[in-house]
């Protein structure tokens, strides 16, 4: 799993939302409840709440729309992106946007719940028998008032169950008529219409007015979608028309003729070649629950995974009966703690504590016991006084060894005292550490052990005070005998220390002595905005250093640059 | 058999237009997701090629990491996906 750059997670676990619009799809009663379900997914496993609001300003603001639907993230009609959501924070942040040229459903096809009827709101059994014939959509057939209606069973004719499908005749949702009716015909702006319309709207949703003159009363609804209704296209919520004519030959059927992505369309007239009025057949659909628990991830702060099974990996896939991966479970408890018993009130972090960092990889640097200042400092004998640290522009590997930074250059090393701002040397390496060869490419001081590693190329070494193990092989630690070497150490919580080559790292358990799973990562992946070749990395003072040339580029615990400036004037204090 | 109809293709009018070839769609798709031509906060453009863009892309999908826009990886590509990118900045 992963978690978004600096820490982005709610700084409270009561977190609100609103539904600010809805899709004329399935009906509102279908989207709340796949909505609050999408919650459920992840309170049932935080300490997390979620409480709708119907007014007002929430923390994760829900909406509908299509192509350019308000923010710099335009959708792409049918298919291709289905939804996006915005980290947590102020504003924009945190809401969660679908695209409505999708068809929305539960996944298998239209999710018709039925109005009226006799079977109590059931939902459409499709396919149904209904007089010998086999029904995969609502219909009219049977009745003269053009009002489409299914059976709730498989074989109506058996047990004339039935109920009505949406329909414009039967209900509106939202505009200020309070769900009534569409009146055929009605005026507006002057012209009568006898359908629904998307006209005087730049958003394509149809609407109708509720009585015979909008003009005069200014009470509108927004028409439900048939489920034959087709999606996108340039008839939207109009029906398919069958038969239809398309290049001169009839069709009974909707049809993938014409088009190379193979989709399946029809005509919303009789004669396409004439008309040139289509849209796509409603098909599966994708389901509202699955799309809007990936979307709450993201608003809960959770980026995405690369584990295929996930919920928050970035492809969609129907599952029947979904539960969460364990990747989602770690990673939405890593930013928020797992679920405390039956009411969770979780224990309010005080001020000390920080907020646990939002990464596997990392846990806040400045969490880092801070090195102790060594009590008896082995003192070497300065080599060559004249050999001056700034007169070079690249060091071997910069590193922290007892406190204070160490510059390391072809067998010498200078020593910047943590309490005076003065640079020290140059002295011998191999006075100090007899086994070590006269170029080191990185190095760090295990925190908890007071051990030093260095590594040069493919070997390494572990110094215990004045005791040394190695050389031995860097592919016995579990690194890829591809590596030509280590080029940067990041210790990063109890025991795990960060191992960069090339444009990748390696998280090392110094414990265990070995590479955990999941890595390799791409530095710039996760490090963004730092030079994915820098030839040393190293940890001082709770800011991660990444060194390239004559500079360094500084990251804070949040992960982001907050400095890039020279090695030789900010760090040497040449 | 018979041979396969020419099926003829049709601009449908209203249609989002997405006939892009290959080569031009995965371009689109590495860089509407964060594979290519990042830019940084700090002002750090990294330069990736296309090919270590695709890489990253198909450790990120779980494919195999060949660097080439082979059959999987554009159909991985035409798959429905969420909005938000991979590679976050």
């Amino acid at each position: 799993y992963k978690t978004f750059d600096g820490d982005l997670k709610w700084d409270h676990n009561n977190v609100t939302y609103r539904i600010l619009n809805y899709s004329p799809d399935m009906a509102s009663f279908l989207i709340d409840d796949a909505f609050a379900r999408a919650f459920k997914v992840w309170s049932d496993v935080t300490p997390l709440t979620f409480t709708r609001l119907f007014d007002g300003t929430a923390d994760i603001m829900i909406s509908f729309g299509k192509t350019d639907h308000g923010d710099p993230y335009p959708f792409d009609g049918k298919d291709g992106l289905l939804a996006h959501a915005y980290p947590p924070g102020e504003g924009m942040q945190g809401d969660a946007h679908f695209d409505d040229d999708e068809y929305w459903s539960l996944g298998k096809g239209p999710a018709v719940k039925t109005l009226y009827g006799n079977a109590d709101g059931a939902m459409c059994h499709f396919p149904f028998t209904f007089e010998g014939k086999s029904y995969t959509t609502c219909t009219t057939d049977g009745r003269s008032d053009d009002l489409p209606w299914c059976a709730t069973t498989a074989d109506y004719s058996r047990d004339k169950k039935y109920g009505f499908c949406p329909s414009e005749l039967l209900y509106t949702f939202g505009g200020n008529a309070n769900g009534a009716e569409c009146v055929f015909p009605f005026v507006f702006l002057g012209n009568e219409y006898d359908s629904c319309t998307t006209e005087g709207r730049s958003d394509g949703y149809r609407w109708c007015a509720t009585t015979d003159n909008f003009d005069k009363d200014k009470k509108y609804g927004f028409c439900p979608s048939r489920d034959t209704t087709v999606i996108g296209g340039n008839s939207e919520g109009e029906s398919c028309h069958f038969p239809f004519v398309f290049l001169g030959k009839e069709y009974d059927s909707c049809t993938s003729e014409g088009r190379g992505d193979g989709k399946l369309w029809c005509s919303t007239t009789d004669n396409y070649d004439e008309d040139k009025k289509w849209g796509f057949c409603p098909d599966q659909g994708y389901s509202l629950f699955l799309v809007a628990a990936h979307e709450f991830g993201h608003a809960l702060g959770l980026d995405h995974s690369n584990i295929r099974e996930a919920l928050m990996f970035p492809m969609y896939s129907y599952v029947e009966d979904f539960s969460l991966h364990r990747d989602d479970i770690e990673g939405i408890q890593y930013l928020y703690g797992p679920k405390t018993g039956p009411d969770p009130t979780p224990p309010q972090p005080d001020s000390t504590t920080t907020a646990p960092y939002p990464d596997p990889d990392e846990t806040d640097p400045t969490d880092e016991p801070e090195p102790t200042e060594p009590t008896t400092t082995t003192t070497t004998r300065p080599v060559d006084p004249t050999k001056d640290a700034c007169k070079l522009t690249k060091f071997d590997t910069i590193t922290v060894i007892e406190g204070g930074l160490h510059f390391f250059k072809d067998g010498h090393y200078w020593k910047m005292s943590s309490r005076s701002d003065k640079v020290n040397g140059p002295f011998s390496i191999s006075e100090r550490w007899p086994a070590l060869p006269a170029v080191i490419d990185s190095a760090f001081e295990d925190l908890l052990t007071k051990k030093l590693y260095f590594f040069s190329g493919t070997r390494f070494w572990v110094y215990t005070g004045k005791s040394v193990l190695g050389p031995r092989s860097i592919e016995k630690l579990g690194l890829p005998n591809s590596i030509q070497k280590v080029e940067g150490a990041l210790q990063r919580g109890k025991g795990k220390v960060l191992l960069f080559s090339g444009e990748e790292y390696w998280r090392l358990d110094v414990k265990a002595q070995k590479i955990d799973n999941g890595y390799p990562r791409y530095t710039d992946v996760v490090f963004g905005g730092v030079p994915n070749d820098a030839h040393d990395v190293f940890l001082y003072k709770g800011h991660i250093y990444f060194c390239r040339d004559r500079f360094y580029w500084r990251m804070n615990s949040r992960r982001q640059v907050d400095r890039v400036g020279y090695v030789k004037y900010d760090l040497l204090r040449c | 058999w018979s041979r396969p109809l020419k099926s003829t293709t049709v601009t449908f009018s209203g249609d989002i237009i997405k006939n892009m070839t290959d080569t031009e769609l995965a371009e689109t798709y590495l860089k509407k997701f964060g594979y290519l031509n990042t830019v940084h906060r700090s002002g750090f453009q990294s330069m990736v090629s296309t090919s270590k863009a695709l890489k990253r892309m198909q450790r990120q999908m779980g494919l195999e990491e060949t660097g080439e826009l082979d059959k999987s990886t554009l159909e991985a590509m035409k798959q429905p996906r969420c909005g938000v990118p991979d590679v976050a900045n």
